[in-house]
């Protein structure tokens, strides 16, 4: 087994299932026993028990979808599943999270969906300290294992046992008390890390990020996609870019004709957590990298126009697509899949920003970003007016362009944060 | 099995490093992986897993990585270590 190497410092652990999922097969009260059985395994094999709260939990689970603001997105069905937080004094540690686009059963084969139960118990074992385990048997292995069977019966995997003790002391038993099932013994994990040999090697066919004019931004599980020609870049929510080089759009992306050479617009939608890509009249459709059959489609599924757009992004105010083009926009709902009555209006509704954007973005941090050209307009919360201060340049504010003009040429590169040499960043 | 294609190469680097692998990225020094190191890293994944430590991305090692799984990474801190040993 391994620790995370945070533990709590109370044997009294509080819970409370804080949001249900939107759809589930499963009942509300069946998905708080569920949680409560899941937690009870823990407290079985240890001397850690728990007990329900109304508020300030310290266990405060949640079903969410998509970017939920704390760092690990979720992605549709499929894929990441859930996650919790390791122990500790922030307010989130010990949260637990559960992708809120699974479709979650209770004690039925994997066709039907994921086994809740299963997940919980994993979740809980970071929540309680445990980190992921290599060992077979462990229910603390990170892939999904599929059911483990009735919640009533279930009994930790010995090696789960062991890593429970050594946080909080072995449960003190009777003698009538049965013993952990499946006592094989493992080793300790221990992580072998890779070597770390940088290398800069830069093609030369490759669009200049602190030019700007992007053809698409969009906002993709939290994080910031920056598209020009046949690449992009990602910005992480910490505002970190992932690489001052950009990756290929069909390395990533799979789906999309070979011969596009760029896209017009990106968008992921609100009702299923699926990315929408736009060019010309087409669109298409992707489950996470992957676009998904009978792609592309027409505009007019949208109701929009042919000519193609310019940008679309949901708006955190109020949850609705928007789509531009030139100077018009349209409002779009992702839950009726029709587009509101009223559009298009004029852009200028958007006050202090030009027509023909190259794109929106809606940030985490809860405010909205117009992008043409070299600058960019912030428009705070669900303002319609400009802040303040702004157009501002995009290269020096999200692509790490250090520069004392836009107009630098990009033959200096050390001027522009390019420089070839490689810097270790507390040098 | 036939070689991986770009496509999963750049697919496996950004599971590997979503789940600790390899480093986070660092904006400043735009480090790219040298082959070794993506071995190293994929070697240790398979390890994790109980697959057959191969070192490529083989069909076994890309459908593992296709299935379901907790988004929390298998190897925690891997940033904050190579940073010490970097220091070292």
């Amino acid at each position: 087994y391994s620790l995370s190497g945070t533990v709590w410092s109370k044997n009294l652990l509080t819970w409370r299932v804080n949001s249900f999922p939107h759809a589930s097969p499963l009942t509300h009260q069946e998905i708080h026993d569920l949680m409560l059985k899941a937690l009870n395994v823990w407290s079985k094999s240890s001397e850690i028990s728990f007990q329900e709260a109304s508020a300030d939990a310290d266990i405060l689970i949640d079903f969410s979808r998509s970017h939920h603001e704390d760092g690990y997105p979720f992605d549709g069905i499929g894929g990441t599943l859930a996650h919790a937080f390791f122990p500790g004094e922030h307010p989130i540690s010990g949260d637990t999270h559960f992708d809120d686009d699974e479709i979650w059963t209770k004690s039925l084969p994997e066709s039907y969906g994921t086994d809740l139960f299963a997940v919980a118990v994993h979740e809980f074992g970071h929540a309680l300290g445990l980190a992921h385990s290599s060992a077979e048997e462990s229910i603390m292995r990170p892939y999904y294992q599929g059911p483990v069977g009735n919640p009533d019966q279930y009994k930790l995997p010995q090696d789960d046992v062991s890593a429970i003790e050594q946080l909080y002391g072995r449960r003190k038993r009777n003698p009538d008390q049965e013993k952990p099932a499946l006592p094989v013994p493992t080793q300790p994990n221990i992580p072998y890390y890779p070597p770390q040999r940088p290398t800069y090697n830069r093609p030369r066919d490759q669009p200049d990020r602190c030019k700007a004019h992007f053809d698409a931004i969009a906002n993709i599980r939290g994080e910031v996609f920056f598209f020009k020609k046949r690449y992009f870049w990602r910005l992480q929510p910490s505002r970190n870019l992932v690489s001052l080089n950009p990756a290929q759009i069909h390395q990533f992306w799979e789906g999309l004709p070979k011969d596009l050479d760029r896209v017009d617009a990106v968008y992921e939608r609100t009702n299923d957590s699926k990315i929408v890509f736009f060019r010309g009249n087409n669109y298409w459709v992707f489950k996470d990298t992957k676009a998904e059959p009978g792609y592309p489609r027409s505009l007019s599924d949208f109701g929009l126009p042919p000519a193609g757009i310019d940008a679309a992004f949901v708006w955190r105010h109020n949850g609705k697509t928007y789509f531009f083009q030139g100077s018009r926009f349209w409002r779009f709902d992702e839950h009726t899949s029709r587009m509101d009555l009223g559009y298009p209006k004029e852009v200028n509704m958007w006050q202090g920003v030009p027509q023909d954007v190259d794109d929106i973005v809606s940030w985490n941090d809860g405010n909205t970003y117009f992008f043409k050209g070299t600058k960019y307009w912030k428009f705070t919360g669900g303002k319609v007016e400009a802040d303040i201060g702004f157009p501002r340049s995009v290269a020096r504010d999200w692509m790490y362009c250090d520069m004392t003009t836009e107009d630098l040429p990009t033959q200096w590169p050390k001027f522009r944060g390019e420089s070839d040499c490689i810097c270790a960043r507390e040098s | 099995w036939s070689r991986p294609d770009a496509m999963e190469i750049s697919k496996g680097v950004d599971w590997l490093t979503r789940y600790g692998y390899l480093p986070a990225p660092d904006p400043l020094t735009a480090q790219q992986q040298t082959l070794e190191g993506l071995i190293a890293a994929i070697k240790s994944m398979q390890r994790f897993a109980g697959l057959k430590e191969t070192g490529t991305l083989d069909e076994d090692t890309i459908k593992m990585m296709q299935r379901p799984r907790c988004s929390l990474p298998d190897i925690i801190g891997t940033s904050e270590i190579m940073r010490r040993r970097r220091k070292r």
